[in-house]
């Protein structure tokens, strides 16, 4: 039996916005600490890994772990039918089940609407990701990131991030010429949500596809922040933490040959 | 010129 039943239903609305553009059909798996997520998108070059802390649910109920196949375009649909102060809960028979239940609740319980999404199989590649040592950490206004990778769009397909001491550099150079982003790091005690922080090892610089970036930024409404963390030659983390969990997307870098 | 990498060759199957 899985049961997990969401105040702020809204969360899970964002969520789904922030993940179907890169994955199709994705497993939700459920367990007693809560529910995973890790998909990459067709062509294996981003992936997405979310989670959902048990704590933030009330209640959750899950006797043991199992997965629930999901087209997330269908539930994101099914979604959009719920009212964005409503209150989601998700529940499941067990590991045969072929259908996900959703209620959703309006804060004054006297409407309440129930859904039913079919589930599917789904053989997913599972990566292993490992604990990395980065070289820059950047936390920085998600707002700021979406604008910076909507900006240089139109310049170029990609963006070179270069982070040095106290500056991180966003260039972009195209068939109709070149642009840059340079941010100092700030530290603004009174809007902490609006300063750039910088955490360097050492410099770095790679190149990504801005394409997938746009993709990411997705996540802006989830979180005031983002955690953008880069090492030479390895994926880039992008990560938007919220009170009940988190979302990551890792982007393969394009490397010179 | 620069290409695309797979996350393939980051992160192993698990």
């Amino acid at each position: 039996m899985f049961e997990a039943r969401l105040i702020q239903g809204g969360l899970l609305k964002k969520l789904l916005e922030s993940v179907k553009e890169l994955v199709t059909d994705a497993n939700f798996d459920c367990s007693e600490s809560g529910i995973a997520l890790q998909a990459m998108d067709n062509s294996h070059v981003a992936l997405v890994s979310l989670l959902l802390r048990s704590e933030g649910f009330d209640p959750y109920r899950c006797d043991r772990g199992f997965s629930l196949g999901v087209n997330l375009n269908s539930l994101n649909k099914i979604l959009k039918c719920a009212g964005n102060d409503d209150i989601i809960t998700l529940r499941a028979d067990d590991n045969s089940a072929d259908s996900l239940s959703l209620s959703f609740e309006n804060p004054n319980n006297d409407r309440i609407g129930e859904y039913e999404l079919k589930l599917m199989d789904i053989d997913q590649e599972h990566l292993s990701i490992p604990e990395t040592d980065y070289d820059a950490t950047i936390i920085m206004p998600s707002a700021e990131f979406q604008r910076i990778c909507r900006d240089l769009t139109v310049v170029s397909e990609s963006v070179t991030i270069d982070v040095s001491k106290d500056t991180i550099k966003f260039t972009a150079e195209g068939e109709l010429g070149s642009g840059n982003i340079k941010l100092k790091s700030t530290s603004s005690i009174d809007k902490p949500e609006e300063s750039v922080n910088i955490e360097l090892g050492q410099d770095v610089s790679l190149q990504f596809s801005l394409k997938y970036l746009m993709n990411f930024t997705k996540g802006t409404p989830l979180s005031e922040q983002v955690i953008l963390c880069l090492s030479e030659k390895m994926p880039l983390l992008v990560e938007y933490k919220m009170d009940i969990g988190y979302i990551r997307y890792y982007l393969a870098p394009k490397i010179g040959d | 010129v620069s290409s695309q990498k797979s996350l393939l060759s980051f992160f192993g199957k698990s």
